[in-house]
């Protein structure tokens, strides 16, 4: 059965859905059969896909609020090998609405599991923040990948996050670690940009990749062709950067 | 009394707390007394100002779920005129605690209300999402102010913000709408930026400010020192665009 990421970081705007997006289409590309769970009321994994939610049509929020069957919800994109369970505005109701259910924090896993021998790699988007959507990524999740912007701001919101890793590792997901950390968005105009580089590589040793992503145009404008990087241009500096670290990646899985 | 402005955008990493931060002390510099009020967890604000709540410090969790006064909270900061009610990490746990307490949307103006004749601008940086805290700003504010970053996905978010405004306006703070759409993260290097800046000047019109924050090294820089630009590189381009941004501002609430 598939092997499930959540992709998180409460910073916004550190490039959790271009690190989704990308490093599920190129995992794709290498052949691997791969679901993108966007689990972000932005519905950005989604729309970067291709993918719209019409009215009544059904998505995530059916899947984690009502127990739709995500098979149900699940489209195919473009992209050979890659799936998408999109997301709509609708699902920002789901946390509010989750509150006071049953398991409210096994809604994901629960609707997962249908669906998880379908595919290799589950990669979920997950919304910037801590709250109900994101613990339930956790919970579903058998390891993260956390995006890390070379910026201070994205430094300082670690300890909320290894925080919130470690009481869900307690209380609701044992064995649930970080799997890798990805230096996004590196401006090598700045000085900071190293530091920040050099600071998470101390901090996590090991588990940061040694694949850094650069901050380039065409990795920004791949969104308004609603298309992942690999795609919009392969032959950019973006696209062999992301190819590069989905290739650190299936080796940690062991799927290389 | 003071005029309150949430500085919101759901869509993560588009420059809520440099907006904040910059022009609070743009319009310090100008001889305003301005309070920031920090509402997200992360507490960039606070950091950016050189702020960092202690163990057993009073911060914004106090406020707003306990009652604590407002003014056993609030800091002086290093700029002349320039205070802050600083978050911690604590902060992410009040979306959970408000969820039943009574007249939850409106424990942050309640817990405002002894301190606004002391300023006459309250900025309040909020989180990326709509959840609890940033209802709670849209309640407390007299005027929204928006940042868009000059990128695609920007754009997108803009529904979810407009529909969350729309509900708060109708039940919760009539009149509430947005005073000022601000472009920022401007980088003259895509062609998708201008796109962005003529689409979001045809659909908000006059809302939108004429000033765009273009992307510099310096901006991103001035975290790391704890100071806002208008400090840290006086004579920046960043500087001048965010004194520019507070002066339209000014002309706007009638102050200049
Ligand atoms: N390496 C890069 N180079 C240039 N632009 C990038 C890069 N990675 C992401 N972007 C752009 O930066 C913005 C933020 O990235 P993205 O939306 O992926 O972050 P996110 O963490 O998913 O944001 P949110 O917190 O809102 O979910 C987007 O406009 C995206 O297109
Ligand atoms: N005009 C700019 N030029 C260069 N860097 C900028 C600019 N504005 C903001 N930044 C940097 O971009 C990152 C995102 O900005 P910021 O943290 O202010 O956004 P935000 O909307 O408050 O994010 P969040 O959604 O996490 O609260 C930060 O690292 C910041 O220093
Ligand atoms: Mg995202
Ligand atoms: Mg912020």
């Amino acid at each position: 059965a598939a092997t499930v990421i959540a992709v998180a970081n409460q910073k916004g705007g550190v490039g959790k859905t271009t690190t989704t997006v990308s490093i599920g289409a190129a995992l794709a590309e290498r052949g691997l059969r791969v679901l993108v769970a966007d689990l972000d009321p932005q519905g950005n994994a989604s729309t970067g896909l291709d993918i719209r939610v019409g009215d009544g049509e059904p998505s995530m929020v059916d899947v984690i609020v009502d127990g739709t069957p995500a098979a149900d919800a699940i489209r195919a994109t473009a992209i050979e090998h890659l799936d998408v369970l999109p997301a709509s505005l609708e699902l920002a109701s789901a946390e509010v609405e989750l509150v006071s259910a049953m398991a409210r924090e096994r809604a994901l896993v629960n609707g997962l599991a249908g669906v998880r021998d379908r595919y290799q790699v589950v990669l979920v988007d997950c919304p910037p923040s801590l709250g109900l959507l994101t613990i339930n990524a956790f919970v579903a999740a058998d390891q993260l990948l956390v995006p890390v912007q070379c910026e201070y701001y994205a430094l300082e919101g670690l300890t909320g996050l290894l925080r919130t890793i470690g009481l869900v590792e307690k209380n609701l997901n044992p064995g649930l670690a970080i799997g890798g950390v990805a230096l996004t968005m590196f401006d090598s105009r700045t000085r900071l940009a190293q530091q920040v580089v050099d600071d998470v590589r101390g901090y996590f040793a090991g588990r940061a990749f040694e694949t850094v992503i650069p901050r380039t145009v065409r990795l920004s404008e791949a969104p308004s062709f609603a298309q992942p990087i690999t795609v919009f241009d392969p032959e950019s500096r973006g696209a062999d950067a992301y190819r590069s670290l989905a290739d650190e990646l299936l080796t940690r899985l062991g799927l290389a």
